[in-house]
């Protein structure tokens, strides 16, 4: 039997909406510690890796490990059946082919269950290997959206250079260029809204816009999100999710031809 | 020019 409660259906649909650009199906591996998924998309340019912790639910309870293969489209579907302030519970039985969603309102007036058939995947589990990264940044994730959205108007292609100085975002393209640059947070009052960059080494490396843009669909998880880099390595965009877990995003770098 | 990567190679298949 595997029951996850959450109070807060919103984060379930925020985290839908943060894979599903780069998702059509997944996996989510549930066991003792929690929720898992792990997917990379069709064009094997970037990897999803979830994680829901066990603890971050309001109820968990999972006797045998499960895995529930899982249509993303029609999850969307369901989930966009709760209202931001109902619980939400999934539940399976062990072995099941489906799924049951059950969504009730503040007041438990309204009660409903949505049962979504499970699909058989075989997809590859992949291991990912520990790297010490040369450079870490972690920022305001609005910052970090906003930017994307800007550069991405003049280029398909980011350049993201760390340097003792900072860091700096540039793009160009058949219009022009443009560069953004940004210091460490002088003196950090507010966590969520500082500016740090660990460097041991520099590194700068390309990356694509429409990838990092769907990245970006996590913002509403995160305050703030974390990017880190070692030379000819895929870079991880990290949005640590208050409370439950996080949403990791690795994604292969643009190569000098 | 500037091809994209893939990130075959970088993970291991379990």
């Amino acid at each position: 039997m595997f029951e996850a409660r959450l109070l807060k259906s919103s984060i379930l649909k925020k985290v839908l909406e943060a894979i599903k650009d780069l998702l059509t199906q997944a996996t989510f591996d549930c066991d003792d510690n929690g929720i898992q998924l792990q997917a990379m998309d069709n064009s094997h340019v970037a990897l999803v890796s979830l994680l829901l912790r066990a603890d971050g639910f309001d109820k968990y309870r999972c006797d045998r490990n499960v895995t529930m293969g899982m249509n993303l489209g029609s999850m969307t579907k369901i989930l966009k059946c709760a209202g931001d302030k109902d619980t939400v519970t999934m539940k399976a039985q062990d072995n099941a082919d489906t799924v049951t969603f059950v969504f009730e309102s503040p007041n438990q007036e309204k009660v409903s269950d949505y049962e979504m058939k499970l699909m058989n995947l075989d997809l590859e589990h992949l291991g990912i290997p520990e790297t010490e990264y040369s450079c870490t940044i972690r920022m305001p994730s609005a910052e970090f959206a906003r930017m994307c959205r800007d550069l991405s108007q003049f280029g398909e292609s980011i350049v993201i250079s760390c340097t003792k100085e900072g860091v700096k975002f540039s793009t160009s393209g058949d219009i022009g260029s443009a560069n953004i640059k940004l210091a460490q947070t002088a003196s950090i009052d507010k966590e969520d809204e500082a500016v740090i960059i660990e460097m041991d080494e520099p590194v700068t490396l390309t990356f694509a816009c429409q990838y990092l843009n769907y990245f970006t669909k996590a913002t509403s998880l995160s305050p703030q999100v974390q990017l880190s880099m070692s030379a000819d390595v895929p870079l991880v965009v990290e949005y640590r999710i208050p409370d439950i877990g996080h949403i990791r995003y690795y994604l292969a770098p643009k190569i000098e031809e | 020019g500037t091809t994209q990567g893939r990130l075959d190679g970088f993970f291991k298949v379990l």
